[in-house]
């Protein structure tokens, strides 16, 4: 009666943590920690413990109606069933990518997902430049078309080895290990340890490690 | 060739500028 386990199983997409904990890099008691993020995340607008696509916005960039190309795609890979919410579990393991000891073909994978914007299986020319657009114009920076398209046009070439006008995963990976800055913000270095930088949120964490 | 081919951006990785965007920092998952 009112314990903790029979408590959170009413959550609709809770998963156990020592699961989740064997699924990512975190321990046990991170994913509680997680969880105590998760929850004051997924009640910010609507309290059904589920984070929805304005919440996620608004975590992001306190603006719950700032859209943006990269955080849709962010929130799309996050939604693993696709149906329009971020659960606990979802979460959990989508952070887990982002975490210092995450498998590097892990974040490139992730990555590659991230830039395949219409889900073909490749990164075309026409989303690399979509791209490079939607982040100048988050940017103060200001170039020209001609200069866009010599980027555009050196940055494929270079990394669509086969010439097939289309970067397949396996081209990516190749790429990203020349480049590896690429996948630079794929690493989130305080996840490493959540209960040393986010000790506010891990106080009520009901799991200790041993 | 345009002038723009010298220009000193145009040597850039395009992935590395895409990935200077604030939005693909999930920090604010983790700010008060």
């Amino acid at each position: 009666m009112g314990c903790y386990c029979s408590k959170e199983a009413k959550t609709p997409g809770y998963e156990d943590p020592a699961v989740l904990a064997a699924a990512t890099p975190f321990t046990v008691n991170e994913v509680e920690a997680l969880y105590e993020l998760f929850k004051k995340l997924s009640s910010s607008i609507f309290d059904d413990g589920l984070i929805h696509k304005e919440e996620f916005q608004l975590a992001l960039f306190r603006n719950r109606n700032r859209r943006n190309l990269f955080a849709d795609r962010i929130f799309d890979l996050f939604d693993i069933k696709r149906n329009g919410v971020i659960e606990f579990g979802e979460f959990v393991r989508s952070l887990g990518v982002f975490h210092p000891n995450a498998p590097v073909e892990d974040k490139i994978s992730f990555a590659f997902r991230l830039y395949d914007l219409r889900q073909t299986g490749y990164i075309k020319r026409e989303e690399l430049k979509e791209m490079v657009l939607a982040l100048l114009h988050e940017s103060d920076l200001v170039l020209s078309d001609d200069v866009i398209e010599v980027i555009v046009d050196r940055t494929y070439n270079d990394a669509d080895k086969k010439g097939d006008g289309r970067i397949d995963e396996e081209e990516w990976k190749e790429f990203v290990l020349k480049h590896p800055s690429m996948i630079k913000n794929m690493t989130l270095p305080y996840l490493k340890d959540i209960s040393v930088a986010f000790p506010s949120f891990v106080m009520t964490s009901e799991v200790e490690d041993s | 060739r345009s002038p723009d081919a010298q220009h000193p951006y145009t040597h850039i990785n395009a992935f590395q500028l895409i990935g200077m965007s604030s939005c693909l920092d999930l920090s604010g998952f983790f700010e008060k």
